[in-house]
């Protein structure tokens, strides 16, 4: 009682009326951060047990952590290579909700309770174009799906990350090997889809040269004057064949 | 001259290289213009109402009309959960996003951090501008209570001039905002108290970042310059934009659950589980 007892006590602060519009003085501003931080992450103690104990689970234990800042960030999913993500719904009735979170670039499957797989969507995160100080994380892309929440529920998702995307390919060793054999060409969004040496890949027409066990998608500095919309159209139509 | 489609079973964007130009549904078009634009803000020696800088407590643009920001390069990404346009500028950057299933658009903003080097405050506005014929009255949310109804440059009670014909059209935005005529209903709702407007016909507009140089005077004592690590803040926040039929109840009730769900969006737990095979969860 007394955790949720000291978010109260930091509410009722957050009610004056400089808090509310943002008329504080910034040090006063960094001060209800403060505040305002340490009684919601202490209160998450409250809701962390609440969901083990619903969970029912007794066996194996659960370090709920939430990512409460509104950022591409998230330690827990980008250090694992499976993980669970607990969802509450709040409302009093069913909903539809996307769901993002920050991974690493690489092959997932995510899974509902009742064991169907969940169509995911695996999309890059975009840099700023400004050279800023910006999220402190590894992420490089969001393992994004539709959750279909009850209502006040509460539903875990297992996502798993495939093996074999983690083979010690990397972006950085595509596009040496692309420089090596002397292509102009800019690599980008490389997809790796069998053995290392052994499966064949055949890159789109309009590039000479081949992959030896990679799937490439090539921009052209032609593509990048066109306008890099342009080519994300391009790049549906090309035909991605394996041999 | 090339034309691009987000679309799901609701709704379709269309897109081509000026950015968004219209949201189609299957009975009725809307043209849709989503720009980000900043207002400068006034420098006085607040000795009297008319040389007042705009600081903490008032907006104040010294301007009438604000300044356009221009996306420097457009992307699309499709897929089988959502597709995205994505669109840059030097100090603002957005994605909007059609996910399967839903029946709104999203946009996902990241601006700042503002830059002051030229000794002048801005407060950066996102605008929606559509061709719904409004005539000056809009709807916001009053604090979460009722929707109150607003028109450009009047009050109800009240026969009003107006000194500060921007400002004063300004109202808080706790949950949504919308403007309608009789065939269509444009709704934008916010993941945060925001101030909004409508200044122009079809527009919706709502504020999202601040950064001023000067003490406006009213009692905090200092300028809102927010600075982390040497540069100003950054913030990104999330607008939902629905198109609706005004004269379909189901539809207008559909908008409440929306707003609601996007103030009290799930709250997600992220769990490591190496300790745990697939089977066994």
């Amino acid at each position: 009682k007394f955790v949720i007892d000291e978010l109260k006590s930091a509410m009722g602060v957050m009610q004056h009326h400089d808090a509310i519009t943002g008329t504080e003085k910034q040090h006063v501003a960094h001060d209800y951060e403060r505040l305002l931080d340490n009684a919601v992450e202490d209160a998450l103690l409250v809701a962390r047990q609440g969901i083990s104990k619903l969970s029912k689970s007794e066996k194996y234990q659960f370090n709920y952590e939430r990512c409460r800042l509104n950022e591409s960030s998230c330690a827990t999913s980008e250090d694992s290579q499976q993980f669970v993500v607990t969802v509450y719904n709040p409302l009093g009735w069913n909903t539809l909700e996307p769901i993002r979170i920050p991974v690493l670039d690489g092959e997932y499957e995510v899974y509902a309770p009742n064991g169907e797989k969940v169509t995911s969507q695996l999309l890059d995160i975009p840099n700023p174009v400004r050279k800023i100080p910006t999220r402190k994380s590894g992420a490089t892309h969001e393992l994004t799906f539709i959750a279909k929440l009850h209502p006040l529920s509460i539903k875990s998702f297992f996502i798993k990350k495939m093996q074999r995307t983690r083979r010690g390919i990397d972006y950085r060793s595509i596009k040496n090997y692309w420089s090596n054999i002397g292509s102009p060409y800019i690599v980008e969004n490389i997809d790796y889809v069998g053995n290392i040496g052994t499966d064949k890949i055949v890159v789109p027409s309009h590039v000479s040269g081949t992959g030896s066990n990679i799937n490439f998608d090539v921009l052209t500095d032609e593509d990048l004057n066109v306008g890099r919309a342009e080519n994300m159209r391009n790049r549906d139509k090309v035909p991605r064949n394996m041999e | 001259s090339e034309e691009y489609y987000l679309e799901n079973e609701f709704l379709k964007l269309r897109s081509d290289d000026t950015g968004v130009t219209h949201m189609i549904l299957p009975d009725r078009t809307t043209n849709l213009r989503i720009q980000f634009h900043y207002w400068t803000g006034c420098s006085g020696d607040n000795t009297n109402t008319t040389t007042r800088s705009s600081g903490a407590y008032i907006f104040r643009p010294e301007t009438d009309k604000p300044y356009p920001l221009e996306y420097n390069s457009n992307r699309i990404v499709k897929g089988e959960v959502v597709q995205e346009i994505r669109a840059e500028s030097d100090t603002a950057s957005s994605t909007f996003r059609v996910y399967g299933g839903l029946p709104f658009i999203e946009h996902d903003f990241v601006v700042g951090p503002i830059p002051v080097d030229d000794k002048v405050g801005k407060e950066y506005v996102i605008r929606y501008d559509t061709n719904v014929g409004n005539d000056g009255v809009f709807f916001t949310d009053s604090n979460g209570r009722q929707v109150l109804k607003r028109k450009l440059n009047e009050r109800p009670q009240w026969n009003l001039t107006l000194a500060e014909p921007i400002a004063g059209n300004y109202y808080p935005v706790t949950s949504k905002v919308f403007l309608e005529d009789g065939h269509t209903r444009i709704t934008v709702l916010v993941d945060r108290s925001e101030g909004g407007t409508s200044l122009v016909q079809g527009g919706i507009e709502l504020m999202v970042h601040r950064r001023l140089l000067h003490d406006d005077a009213f009692g905090v004592g200092e300028a809102l310059n927010e600075v982390a690590q040497g540069e100003g803040l950054v913030v990104r926040g999330r607008h939902r934009l629905l198109n609706l039929n005004p004269n379909d109840e189901q539809e207008t009730l559909s908008e409440k659950k929306y707003a609601l769900q996007t103030h009290y969006e799930p709250i997600v737990f992220v769990s490591k589980a190496e300790h745990i095979s697939y089977e066994s969860w």
